[in-house]
């Protein structure tokens, strides 16, 4: 699971059978009182219904593989779209694909143009669950316009199933354990333990990892007498996670020689499972007039028990940044798992698209998006919202 | 191979939940994605919030919500423009 925090918007990404919904409320209320954002559902701030007012909701998920296992909201959609409905004013639910298949659900609110509209008074909600008069209105249009990179905005998703068993082994300890011996000297694996065992609380990791030259545990074949305990600081799970980023190829998919500042923060769990998520800052030359330069993220999670093997890719940086198209990073992606079915959504802001030239026909219009190497495409469904194109595409091996 | 830039990209890790986290049951992969936009971008914020809008809110605070999501904090990378939560159910 993943969480990424913008200054204006937050994105949050949980596996397995978290109730991430559970959560919203807190969210809001935490976007009201800690970081300021207006709220309009509520008379004062010390109302505990208090929530921000967002600009944009999405809510997203493919189908599950263990629904039945599913808690709270999440055990159907159904039941999701209650919740949010509930939560939300003015939101729509979707469902993309084919029912009988591998199928997506989007539930999203958007900015009708709405004005500002005068603070609502609740009502004392009744166990808990918000009461229609304290829904949070959506998308208020309000004097905080200005530049924003929602007119440029692009996420690509690739969700894959029945991953390459081969390929799957990578994201096992023991596998990952074999692969590290052989390229991290024993003594940097002991002073790893070592300091792991001493090592108190959180923060005093922070200065001490700003330096550290965690890449050499991971990237290079350090001699022993240049690894410091410092360099050691980190844990088994990382160091393992650092090292198949590495040996499976993620690493590449945003190469240092392209992004030199990026970062990458990967987990391999015990005894299988692997998580990571990558920062990548825009290229100097994309700074703008103030040298302002935004920053995207990329974020991977593997189950690769054979089972239920799954891996999901999710990143925002804007395709053809450094010449890299979409297309580019689906291959790529999807030749690191060899899946036996795949979906990709692409969300583009319409004004993206327009930028390009491309209309509503031309949208995700890339076609080597539809031409995977070894796959068949057996739907492309494009969604026209507001503000954006979404592209829904599946894929089975051939 | 990466090189972190000193003091622009910080990892921090919270070893106490990394130490003993098993993850032994397969678990569904297929994740819950929500995102929610307060404002159109960085530098449009409302003028009632903090300068660095969620930025502004502490780790513990975000861990509050998690802990009603069932999720622990891995780890963090701090950027100047955006903060990469790595989580573990």
């Amino acid at each position: 699971s993943s969480m990424f925090v913008f200054p204006h918007k937050l994105i949050l990404k949980t596996c397995g059978t978290t109730t991430l919904l559970l959560g919203l409320r807190r969210l809001l209320r935490i976007a009201a009182v800690d970081a300021g954002f207006p709220f309009h559902n509520a008379a004062s701030i010390d109302d505990i219904h208090a929530a921000a007012t967002p600009l944009r909701v999405f809510y997203s998920r493919k189908n599950f593989l263990f629904p039945d296992r599913q808690q709270g909201p999440h055990t159907s959609w159904k039941e999701e779209v209650r919740f949010l409905d509930d939560t939300f004013e003015n939101g729509s639910a979707y469902l993309v694909g084919r029912m009988n298949a591998d199928h997506w659900y989007l539930y999203m609110t958007g900015p009708p143009s709405a004005t500002l509209t005068p603070p609502l008074t609740p009502r004392s909600s009744n166990n808990g669950s918000p009461t229609r008069s304290s829904k949070i209105p959506t998308g208020i249009v309000s004097p905080f316009n200005g530049i924003s990179d929602a007119q440029t905005d692009e996420t690509l998703e690739i969700l894959m199933m029945d991953l390459d068993p081969e390929l799957a082994k990578q994201f096992y300890l023991e596998q990952a354990s074999a692969v590290a011996s052989e390229r991290v000297p024993a003594q940097a694996q002991e002073a790893c333990r070592a300091a792991h065992e001493s090592l108190g609380d959180i923060d005093s990791t922070v200065d001490v990892f700003a330096n550290c030259g965690e890449s050499d545990i991971s990237g290079q074949q350090a001699d022993d007498s240049d690894v410091t305990a410092a360099e050691a600081m980190t844990t088994e799970g990382h160091a393992l996670g650092t090292v198949v980023s590495e040996t499976c190829g993620l690493a590449q998919i945003y190469p240092v020689s392209d992004y030199p500042d990026a970062r990458i923060d990967a987990y391999l769990f015990t005894p299988c499972g692997y998580s990571a998520n990558g920062v990548v800052p825009a290229p100097t030359a994309s700074a703008d007039e103030q040298g302002n330069k935004a920053a995207h993220y990329w974020t991977v999670h593997v189950t690769p028990e054979p089972n239920c093997s799954y891996a999901s890719f999710e990143t925002n940086v804007p395709s053809r940044q450094n010449g890299r198209r979409a297309s580019d990073t689906i291959h790529q992606v999807v030749n690191i798992f060899k899946p036996g079915r795949f979906t990709v959504t692409f969300f583009e802001t319409k004004n993206k698209v327009a930028e390009e030239g491309a209309g509503a026909n031309g949208v995700g219009v890339d076609k080597r998006m539809d031409d995977v190497k070894g796959y068949r495409r057996m739907d492309r469904i494009v969604h026209e919202f507001d503000d954006y194109y979404l592209v829904f595409r599946y894929f089975e091996r051939e | 191979t990466f090189s972190p830039a000193p003091g622009s990209l910080q990892l921090t890790i919270n070893h106490d939940v990394a130490a003993d986290l098993d993850s032994s049951n397969a678990f569904e992969g297929p994740e819950k994605l929500l995102e929610v936009w307060f404002a159109p971008g960085p530098d449009a914020l409302p003028p009632s919030a903090k300068e660095n809008g969620l930025k502004a809110v502490t780790p513990s605070t975000w861990e509050g919500m998690l802990d009603m999501v069932n999720c622990k904090v891995l780890s963090i990378v701090k950027s100047d423009h955006v903060d990469a939560y790595l989580l573990s159910e």
